[in-house]
């Protein structure tokens, strides 16, 4: 059914190899999970990627195309997606414009808006998950932290999403927490996008909170109640959260919708956090310019 | 559906088990939403 | 539901079910006659007494000897996974698990016994209440070995679908949604004891091969309906307008849609007792 041509990445648990369907001619990535050396069986990134993608079918999800077993190997077939939204940003030879910044988070939005109405927490977006297919459409990729809402009053661990896009109720060890971390890194990302360079780079997990709360200003219980119930939080600097002309000033090509949508996702507060649905229908999306058709997108 | 079977009443349900994990400090704190649990419940009840 | 897996790859009518056991019985029954056959040429010294023993006893098991077989370690599991104090929901995936194994493989093939903890460990993993194998193989009694050595053919069995939707999160989505639509008119103490009532009714439902013909909430509102009949009829008639061949009350609303309400509610009924009765 398929070949495997060249190894394009390793990982803790799957080598990754670009190949093609012989039916369809379809240029695919295979992801082979390792399978010795595990004490445990079967990796859980490997369980919750098949489990999840399984379920999903949007144009803004990476597509499980098949599963199959081979040497007593693990084989998931992707859809072959050879570029990332850590490249764009990186690469300061590729220009991209407001237009093009628009698109790219409408189509990260659709997609995580897919994930939580089927109730599926990704607890990992940050521009190297966001992956580009050919025809400019934005996917997001690698399941292996994503887990399913959960029953009320189950425990969930906060160690999870790359530190740079965590959010703050993460970063003091929440554990019934909901689908606001995912957006809490979508508004990281946006404001990478318009930044082109990290905009929270922790240098560790306490300096991440640090980094956040002078960006950002740190949360009192008036606008974040119980939030000194954290054990760790009576150890933190405190920063004033910055004017809106200081936000102005650091987001210079920013519009005001823009900087709403923007803090929106990044309100302290989980449950004042905008939710997927929010932000799609958010002014932002409406008023010029338009978001570049994808096919057009750098 | 666009037109969901059920609305989310904002009156709120009888329903001391969420109730109480919604009044505990830990899940207010974490962000824990009782709506969000009811919306799972009536999803998976009318799929 | 209709893009989930379940729906999918694990939905059947009662004929294909039926038609799919009786196709895994007869594949394992032929390569168990292929077996005995090349055994007893590889051992010509057989006494009569042993050839007579052979023809009684090694004879492949029937279908309705494998459905039980399956049900009975099924049954096991859940209560095997009550008495580990595993949630509701891993024990009921690991019966889902189990069950839908053996609509792959016979018990002729792998043994429910040989499968049992490899499929409650994994049933632990897919839903995110992770348990090492050492430990896990110290609280069942068994080897890390025995347990993993099966792990990758179940996987392959199961057609690498993993998510399970209950009927239990549905039952707790009716029991909200009973008290907005017979606002007042139903004592909620008595809906707590009916919840539980149910509870225990779809765990045992996750037995039978109602999970296989009707969705999740249909198991649900069957459920309710044996535990009170009135109550849900009443909550269906509302919900879905099933009154019976009554004009339109309200003049405005229109009565095409008035009326294709009522022919799903009443469709709706005649499934859930279709279920009701499979269930009991």
């Amino acid at each position: 059914e398929y070949s495997k041509e060249k190894k394009v990445g390793e990982g803790t648990y799957a080598v990754v190899y670009v190949g093609t369907k012989y039916s369809t001619n379809r240029k695919v990535a295979i992801k082979e999970i390792k399978t010795s050396g595990f004490k445990d069986g079967l990796d859980m990134s490997a369980i919750r990627e098949v489990k999840y993608l399984q379920e999903m079918n949007h144009v803004n999800v990476i597509e499980l195309i098949d599963v199959f077993m081979a040497q007593n190997n693990l084989n998931l077939v992707l859809e072959f997606l050879p570029a990332d939204l850590e490249m764009i940003i990186k690469d300061s030879s590729i220009l991209f414009t407001n237009a093009d910044i628009k698109s790219w988070l409408l189509m990260t939005l659709r997609g995580v808006h897919h994930c939580h109405r089927n109730f599926i927490l990704h607890r990992d977006l940050k521009p190297n998950n966001l992956l580009l297919a050919p025809d400019g459409q934005l996917k997001l990729a690698d399941f292996g932290l994503a887990r399913n809402m959960g029953s009320p009053q189950e425990i969930l661990t906060s160690n999870v999403v790359t530190r740079w896009y965590r959010a703050p109720e993460l970063l003091f060890g929440a554990k019934h927490y909901t689908g606001a971390i995912d957006m809490w890194s979508v508004g990281v990302i946006f404001a990478e996008l318009m930044l082109r360079i990290p905009y929270l780079p922790g240098k560790d997990d306490i300096d991440q909170i640090d980094v956040t709360f002078r960006a950002l200003g740190t949360p009192t219980d008036r606008d974040w109640p119980e939030i000194s119930t954290f054990s760790t939080y009576n150890k933190i600097q405190f920063y004033p959260p910055p004017s809106r002309d200081e936000l102005r000033r650091r987001f210079a090509a920013a519009t005001e919708n823009a900087l709403d949508l923007m803090c929106g996702m990044l309100t302290m507060n989980p449950h004042k956090r905008w939710d997927p649905t929010k932000c799609l229908t958010s002014e932002f999306f409406v008023e010029l310019p338009e978001p570049t058709v994808p096919e057009e997108l750098p | 559906d666009i037109h969901k079977r059920y609305t989310l009443t904002d009156s709120g349900y009888f329903d001391p088990f969420i109730k109480e994990l919604e009044a505990k400090k830990e899940y207010i704190a974490s962000g824990f939403r009782a709506d969000y649990v009811y919306d799972r419940m009536l999803t998976e009840a009318f799929m | 539901y209709r893009h989930s897996s379940q729906y999918r790859l694990w939905s059947f009518t009662p004929e294909q079910l039926n038609q799919r056991r009786i196709d895994i019985n007869a594949r394992a029954a032929l390569r168990t006659d292929q077996n005995l056959k090349e055994f007893k040429e590889a051992h010509k010294e057989l006494t009569d007494e042993e050839l007579t023993a052979l023809e009684l006893k090694a004879v492949p098991v029937t279908v309705e000897e494998e459905y039980m077989l399956v049900n009975y370690y099924a049954k096991m599991i859940i209560s095997f996974a009550g008495k580990m104090n595993l949630p509701t929901e891993v024990a009921a995936t690991a019966a889902s698990f189990l069950r839908r194994f053996y609509l792959v493989n016979s018990v002729m093939d792998i043994v429910p016994k040989e499968i049992f903890y490899t499929t409650l460990f994994f049933a632990c993993k897919s839903e995110n209440y992770f348990i090492g194998v050492e430990s896990f193989a110290k609280k069942t009694k068994s080897t890390p070995e025995s347990i993993l050595k099966h792990e990758f053919k179940l996987l392959e069995s199961l057609q690498f679908t993993l998510m399970n939707h209950h009927p239990y999160k549905a039952l707790h989505g009716f029991f909200l949604d009973i008290q907005t639509v017979l606002q007042g008119k139903v004592d909620l103490k008595y809906m707590g004891q009916v919840y539980n009532n149910c509870k225990k009714t779809i765990t045992d439902a996750l037995l039978t091969d109602a999970v296989y013909f009707f969705t999740p909430p249909q198991i649900t509102l069957a459920a309710l309906l044996r535990e009170d009949e009135a109550l849900t009829s009443k909550y269906l008639e509302l919900k879905f307008n099933i009154i019976k061949d009554a004009p339109n009350e309200d003049g405005n609303s229109d009565p095409i849609i008035d009326s294709q309400k009522r022919l799903n509610g009443r469709k709706l009924l005649e499934i859930i007792r279709n279920c009701k009765e499979i269930i009991s």
